[in-house]
C-alpha cells in the first residue's frame, strides 16, 4: 500500500469555515 | 523506512465541505442556476442538485445542461415539497411534519430522490400507526 502502515482519525475540523451570513 | 506514513481521514470532511457549499448557497456565491417554484426563486448549485437528484442528473448531465440557468418547478399544492427538499441536499437533514410529508413525498417523487421517497413513505406510515 505504497508505504501507508495506519490510518489515523482526526476529528476536528478539515476545512476553514465560511463565515455565516450576518 | 522512509517512504511508510500515515494516512490521516478527517472523520468530518464531507459535513464540513456540505456546510461550506450551504453557506455559500445561503450567500448566492456561485449558485449557477435558479429553481422557479410556484413563482418563487430558488438558487442553488447543479453539482449539488446533479449529486442528489435522479431528476436533476437527467437535466443537467449533457452539454445542454451547461446553459440552463432558470428552471421551472411544478407549482400548485406539491411546491413546498421542494425547499425542504433542498435543505437536505445541503445539510442531510430532511424535515418532515404530518402536515408536509404529502408535498415532500410528492417533490421528491418528482425529483427522483428514491431513498428520501422511502423516508418520507416511512414516517406516512407511522403516523397512521396508534
Amino acid at each position: 500500500h505504497e508505504g501507508v502502515v495506519a490510518t489515523v482519525k482526526e476529528a476536528g475540523r478539515s476545512i476553514h469555515e465560511i463565515p455565516r451570513e450576518e | 523506512e522512509g517512504a511508510l506514513g500515515y494516512v490521516r481521514e478527517f472523520t468530518r470532511h464531507s459535513s464540513d465541505v456540505l456546510g461550506n457549499l450551504n453557506e455559500l448557497r445561503l450567500r448566492g456565491i456561485l449558485t449557477d442556476v435558479t429553481l422557479l417554484v410556484g413563482g418563487q426563486p430558488l438558487r442553488a448549485h447543479k453539482a449539488v442538485l446533479i449529486a442528489c437528484s435522479g431528476f436533476f442528473y437527467s437535466i443537467f448531465r449533457g452539454r445542454a445542461g451547461v446553459g440552463v440557468d432558470v428552471l421551472s418547478l411544478p407549482g400548485g399544492p406539491e411546491a413546498r415539497g421542494f425547499a425542504p427538499l433542498l435543505d437536505f441536499m445541503y445539510t442531510s437533514r430532511l424535515r418532515l411534519s404530518p402536515a408536509t410529508a404529502p408535498a415532500v413525498l410528492a417533490a421528491a417523487t418528482y425529483l427522483q430522490m428514491e431513498h428520501v421517497v422511502q423516508a418520507c413513505h416511512r414516517f406516512i406510515q407511522a403516523s397512521y400507526e396508534p
